[in-house]
């Protein structure tokens, strides 16, 4: 099969990506200059994530935060419009 | 809770739906059932009334749809994200979509339609998500089983902070989600499972990892969908890498997440007599388990698999200094801890005495 080159970090780092955009409103970054500030976005957005799920607020993508973000789930964003 | 930003709500009470699809995973009357049960979570504790109809302009439209369905909100395929609902309001609003691709089922299996539509209803009248895990609101999917699901008191408070009370009389209440660090907080069973130990408490189980500060909260139906809310009893068979749960008369064995078949049984099976309507507790150790119930306590010999002779015997007898009905026990390095309301009491079983007292909710990070 053609094997997914993505690393496991790739991976968790698209898991995380897709969620905080579906239902957090992280801005979708495209050019590539965005993207120094984008990893503080990316940081206080997870956190925002982390607290609404009540778990430790590391800014992290940790095992927990993860195992959570797999989780089946409504469609609707956790906040925002 | 939390209201959906700007607080969109129906001007009226009485409000119209439509079945526009359907999934081929159920038939059309089981779908129509699942979806009157839905509606009447909310319509019990509020003035709103829903009326099924087939003409085009209902308020809210309910359909099943796939990947991208010009909503610009495309479902992404099996699992991830189950469905998805829009805030009250003419056209599109108040209407909500279902990923045609997910399993729809009516029963334990992934994914009961009850719960997740029950849920989406909440969006369409203006509700967003709450942050409490008990509360329907939660955005993550957990079985419930429509004949005995009860809304939380977190969703009734925010359905009626938009629409206000009921027209019922008596104002309906709600579970509340219990919290683990409240110096009230009794559990209703506790077992080890390989390495962690298990808290259960109403529909809630507490997972503590041995290694880990972690301790995870869950609904108990997240990992066993089949299994009722308020297990009485539990313990783990280490030999047969199992664990008993019991709830009344009735018991179930677990390994790992799945559920044995040709469970539940009843618990006549250890040679209970029939005076024995339910297990407080139970746990297991070299080879013998003990099951307490009321001031008495039971001895079961796991090897010959039968109640061995001379009991029901006096709990205090046997373990000095136990004089309270328990409600959980679970065994440690050759020490019981008994747990009975908001204290536990740390009996070492060679030295026949207890050794320690202290607060329930320690054993929760507390």
């Amino acid at each position: 099969f053609p094997v997914s080159s993505a690393s496991p970090e790739e991976k968790n780092r698209n898991i995380v990506q897709n969620y905080l955009e579906k239902f957090y409103q992280l801005p979708r970054y495209t050019y590539k200059s965005e993207r120094k500030s984008k990893t503080n976005v990316i940081v206080e957005t997870l956190k925002r994530m982390q607290r609404f799920f009540g778990l430790n607020e590391t800014g992290k993508p940790n095992e927990e935060t993860l195992e959570m973000m797999r989780k089946p789930r409504c469609g609707v964003p956790d906040s925002g419009g | 809770f939390m209201r959906t930003p700007g607080n969109p709500k129906w001007e009226k009470t009485q409000l119209t739906y439509r079945i526009v699809n359907y999934t081929p995973n159920l038939t059309r009357t089981d779908i129509e059932a699942l979806i009157e049960e839905a509606f009447k979570v909310w319509s019990d504790v509020s003035p709103l009334t829903f009326n099924r109809t087939l003409d085009k302009e209902a308020d809210i439209q309910i359909s099943f749809a796939r990947k991208d369905h010009g909503d610009n909100s495309p479902f992404d395929g099996p699992d991830g994200i189950l469905a998805h609902a829009f805030q009250p309001g003419p056209g599109i609003g108040g209407d909500v979509h279902f990923d045609a691709e997910e399993t729809w089922t009516k029963t334990p299996e992934n994914y009961n339609l009850f719960p997740v539509a029950a849920h989406e209803f909440g969006h369409s009248l203006g509700l967003a998500h709450s942050s409490d895990p008990g509360a329907l609101m939660y955005p993550n999917y957990a079985f419930s089983d429509p004949s005995t699901y009860t809304l939380h008191q977190d969703d009734i408070n925010g359905i009626q902070a938009i629409y206000g009370p009921s027209s019922n009389p008596v104002q309906p209440t709600g579970p509340t989600t219990p919290t683990a660090c409240d110096p009230r907080l009794t559990f209703d069973a506790i077992t080890t499972l390989r390495g962690e130990t298990l808290f259960f408490k109403d529909k809630y189980v507490w997972r503590k990892h041995p290694r880990l500060r972690m301790i995870e909260f869950n609904l108990i139906s997240l990992y066993w969908p089949s299994l009722p809310n308020g297990i009485q009893a539990a313990y783990e068979d280490f030999d047969r890498d199992l664990i008993f749960v019991f709830k009344g008369t009735q018991y179930w064995a677990l390994s790992g997440y799945d559920t044995q078949q040709g469970y539940p049984k009843h618990i006549s099976n250890y040679g209970f007599p029939s005076s024995v309507q339910a297990i407080d507790a139970a746990v297991s150790y070299r080879g013998k388990t003990y099951f307490f119930v009321n001031y008495q306590f039971w001895r079961y010999d796991d090897q010959s698999q039968s109640m061995e002779p001379g009991y029901p015997q006096s709990i205090e007898e046997f373990f000095p200094g136990i004089n309270s009905r328990v409600d959980a026990v679970f065994q440690e390095n050759s020490f019981f801890l008994f747990f009975s309301g908001p204290r536990y009491h740390a009996f070492d079983f060679h030295a026949r005495r207890i050794t320690r007292v202290g607060k329930s909710n320690r054993w929760l990070n507390c």
